[in-house]
């Protein structure tokens, strides 16, 4: 399902070259439940974006359902991030002028769907995350947290095949976390969605069944996790 | 140090009245060191805000080394923000299009440092929370917990009297985390430093000497943490 090479990702920064990763090598099958451990700056968010389609390698190779990432356009590029990916972003990247529903509403606009629809669907994700009564607040009117929230169920509206989240629970209480991952189970068990996410927390890493852990932009371990 | 008597916070949204604080009473002394805790959406933003006059309660009285903050004019108010109080916001508010380090400089040109001076201490800042090779990157060519790290460093360099840190670890690995509240603890133990920080973390309340827990907008319960 997702395969990749000896990936690296160099950034030039006029003389000096920060080697954010270094030769990746990972296969995730589909329907797996994974976790990424590493220090602040070792990489997890560059490998995300790759993953994601969000951003290209420096080298090596990304296959996707065996087909190589590099040789895809544009417009395949984004019909992937539309419809097969869903990306919760470390900072969220929600719109600012608009409210927690027309942010949820947004990638269903691109898919075609009709706005009572759309309108219904974002409703229930929104509901599904606890934020039934704050569905007109704009991102400013909201709890850091509650946008987190915004961020995880616009991730989910097209119902991709594969959830990657960039540190999903970072700005939420244990028991609001729990919910969080509690629904990405769910979703991994209930309807075979591959996921993948990044987290600092050891229980929520627990929770998956393959913790990967990286260190200075390489994979340096791996566990299984034993059924919980 | 820190005194609140029935603060209320009141958003007013067309005919809907968001209460994200009620009556709030809180005496918080010179030197101490204070986490608060509570669900996402439970107030917590909105207290430290109001404690670090960027905000003003909708009721109530808030009282800064015995001067009722109601009274004083914007001069005063951003005196004390620039001087008196370092805050870490949840979601770091960096300059964008500026590096690590002279989004650390800033609140010394507030304060009048010189350029020399200024260079020197931002560098300084910088090393103490882990990012003596990142000073020249901006902040999208940091990793979150980078990110969250200048913040910090930015926080601390006027020599605040106050540190209001809103969920400062909150994109760090455990390590990392522990680094920047061992800072905190030292410049508290050391310097008197009131240090007050919202967290999710249990553990790292675990290293406060007092815990607030919050709830719908009301402090309800607080526990003395034994020395550990
Ligand atoms: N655009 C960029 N230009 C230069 N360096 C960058 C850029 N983006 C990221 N980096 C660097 O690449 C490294 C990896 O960054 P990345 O965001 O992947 O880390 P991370 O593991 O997600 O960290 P965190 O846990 O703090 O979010 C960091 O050291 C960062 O400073
Ligand atoms: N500008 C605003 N207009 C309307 N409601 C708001 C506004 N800002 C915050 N709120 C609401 O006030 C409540 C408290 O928000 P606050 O940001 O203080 O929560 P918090 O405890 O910091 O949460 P988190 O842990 O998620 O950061 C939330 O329910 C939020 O939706
Ligand atoms: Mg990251
Ligand atoms: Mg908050």
């Amino acid at each position: 399902m997702i395969r990749l090479e000896n990936l690296t990702r160099v950034y030039h920064m006029g003389d000096v070259d920060v080697h954010a990763l270094r030769g990746v090598n990972l296969e995730v099958g589909s329907g797996e439940l994974v976790s990424i451990m590493g220090p602040s700056g070792s990489g997890k968010s560059t490998l995300m974006n790759i993953i994601g389609c969000l951003d290209k390698p420096t080298g090596g190779q990304y296959y996707l359902d065996d087909t190589p990432v590099a040789q895809l356009n544009d417009d395949d590029l984004a019909e992937i991030r539309n419809r097969k990916i869903g990306f919760v972003f470390q900072s969220y990247n929600l719109l600012a002028r608009t409210s927690a529903i027309e942010n949820v509403e947004i990638p269903m606009i691109y898919a075609g769907v009709s706005p009572s629809v759309r309108h219904a669907r974002a409703k229930a994700a929104l509901e599904n995350v606890g934020l039934a009564d704050r569905l007109h607040h704009r991102p400013n009117e909201l709890s850091g947290g509650q946008q987190q929230r915004v961020a995880i169920a616009r991730s989910l509206i097209n119902e991709p095949t594969i959830i990657l989240a960039d540190e999903p629970t970072g700005n939420l209480d244990t028991q609001t976390g729990k919910e969080i991952i509690t629904l990405f189970q769910q979703l991994n068990r209930d309807r075979g969605i591959t996921v993948m996410f990044v987290t600092h927390d050891a229980d929520i890493a627990a929770c998956t069944r393959r913790i990967l852990r990286l260190r200075d932009g390489a994979i340096v371990g791996e566990e299984k996790v034993d059924e919980p």
